[in-house]
């Protein structure tokens, strides 16, 4: 554990919280993506599935209990207690063009053809897409509110610290993962036009970001 | 490479 894997997890955790109770507080979930968020609960069910198979710290197994957690209670609210306010009109990105092409590529590419690694690497190359339901929402509403903005760039800044830390990993223990590191590097470039407005726009004062 | 890694990141 190096200070940017911790910082990384502190920061999806930020992101995880701050959407849950963005929602919560204000009752709605206005401008969320209820796809994205599907994604996020199917990323993090698929991937850890080894919490049935392997014990690795309490750190890890916590961490990954609350992510699961969240994610399910953020899909809940979206489509059963707040369903009223799910904007699912403008949620219009067809997931499947992104399920079913990244299913595809965990089976051709993995580390190792077996059940649990299949779902794993399913898993990461998702996530490396899971965001964009979201950005193409916000693209098409043409603004997103400041607490949603603040929620994507803890997001974001979650998988840039990931790169830091695996290049840490690579020269202090010789550990890398190429899957790991070529979807988070994916993953990361999705973030960075988000990350040039949410700097820009948030220095001028206004509250809201204009992808247009 | 062709082999499994430990998956101790989140």
């Amino acid at each position: 554990m190096n200070i940017f894997r911790l910082t990384g997890d502190l920061s999806h955790l930020a992101a995880i919280i701050i959407l849950l109770l963005k929602i919560w507080k204000t009752r709605s979930c206005a401008g969320i993506s209820g796809k994205s968020q599907v994604l996020f609960a199917l990323v993090f069910t698929t991937r850890y599935l080894d919490l049935l198979t392997s014990f690795i710290s309490l750190y890890n197994t916590t961490m990954k209990i609350i992510y699961i957690g969240c994610a399910y209670a953020t899909v809940y609210l979206i489509y059963m207690k707040f369903k009223a306010t799910y904007d699912g009109n403008h949620d219009t990105f067809r997931v499947e063009f992104l399920v079913v092409p990244v299913g595809g590529l965990a089976f051709l590419v993995n580390h190792d053809f077996s059940p649990l690694e299949i779902l794993w690497t399913f898993s990461i190359y998702l996530e490396s897409v899971a965001i964009l339901p979201q950005l193409f929402m916000i693209s098409k509403t043409g603004e997103a509110e400041t607490i949603t903005t603040h929620y994507l760039f803890f997001l974001g800044l979650y998988r840039a610290l990931y790169l830091i830390n695996w290049i840490w990993r690579f020269y202090f223990e010789g550990f890398f993962d190429m899957i790991a590191i070529v979807a988070g590097v994916v993953q990361t470039i999705l973030y960075c036009d988000f990350f040039y407005l949410y700097v820009t726009k948030g220095e001028s004062g206004s509250n809201k970001i204009n992808p247009a | 490479c062709h082999r499994t890694t430990v998956k101790d990141e989140l």
